[in-house]
C-alpha cells in the first residue's frame, strides 16, 4: 500500500530529526 | 481564501497543541487566550525556572482581560526575556528571524505573529538544559503536529549559521 509506505517514511523522517536533536549538545548552535 | 487561512494558521494551531503539554494554569486553548502572554510565561518558567524566574513571572499581569495595552506589556516582557535567553544562555544569534509584531498580537490576536512568538518559545524548549524531556513529549504528539514543529525548529536553526 503506497499510503502506508509514505506514512512509514514520514515517521522515519520525524524520528530521525528528533533523535538527532536529542543527541545535540545542549546550548550548542544548530 | 480558506486555503490561504489554513496556511496562515497551521503553525500557530500546531504550536498551541504543543504548548498545551505544559499544562499551564492559565488557559491555553485559543489564539485569543494566548495573547495575554500569561500561559506563555508559565511555560517559559517550566522550561528554565532559573532564567524565567519567580521574580520575572510575578511581573506578568494575570488580570489583563481585554486590555490590549496590558497584554502588550506582558508580551514585551516575554519577548525581551526570550531574546536575552537566546543571546546569553543558548548563545544563538536570532536577529535574522522575523520578529513577532506584538502590537498585532495584543490588539488583533494575529495568528501569524503569535505563531512567530510561539516558534521562539519552542526554540527555547528544544535547546534548554532539559531539552530531552521536551523533545520526547513532542515525539508523542500527532504526526501532523510533529511535522509542523520540525519545520519550525528547522527554520529557527537555519537562522543560526553565524
Amino acid at each position: 500500500d503506497p499510503n502506508m509506505k509514505a506514512g512509514a517514511a514520514n515517521e522515519g523522517v520525524l524520528a530521525n530529526f528528533f533523535n538527532s536533536l536529542l543527541s545535540k549538545k545542549t546550548g550548542s548552535p544548530g | 481564501m480558506e486555503q490561504m487561512d489554513d496556511v496562515k494558521t497551521v503553525l500557530v494551531e500546531s504550536l498551541i497543541v504543543w504548548l498545551q503539554t505544559f499544562n499551564t494554569t492559565a488557559p491555553c486553548r485559543t489564539v485569543e487566550e494566548l495573547t495575554t502572554g500569561v500561559a506563555i510565561s508559565q511555560a517559559l518558567h517550566q522550561i528554565d525556572p532559573a532564567w524565567f524566574n519567580d521574580g520575572w513571572l510575578s511581573r506578568i499581569k494575570t488580570d489583563v482581560e481585554d486590555n490590549w495595552r496590558l497584554k502588550m506589556n506582558n508580551l514585551k516582557k516575554v519577548l525581551q526575556m526570550v531574546v536575552d535567553y537566546y543571546n546569553e544562555v543558548l548563545c544563538q544569534e536570532i536577529s535574522d528571524f522575523p520578529w513577532p509584531d506584538l502590537a498585532l498580537v495584543a490588539e488583533h490576536s494575529d495568528p501569524v505573529q503569535l505563531g512567530r512568538l510561539l516558534q521562539l518559545i519552542l526554540g527555547c524548549a528544544v535547546r534548554c538544559e532539559h531539552k530531552q524531556e521536551y523533545i520526547q513529549i513532542i515525539m508523542t504528539l500527532e504526526e501532523s503536529v510533529q511535522h509542523v514543529v520540525m519545520t519550525a525548529i528547522q527554520e529557527l536553526m537555519s537562522k543560526d549559521t553565524k
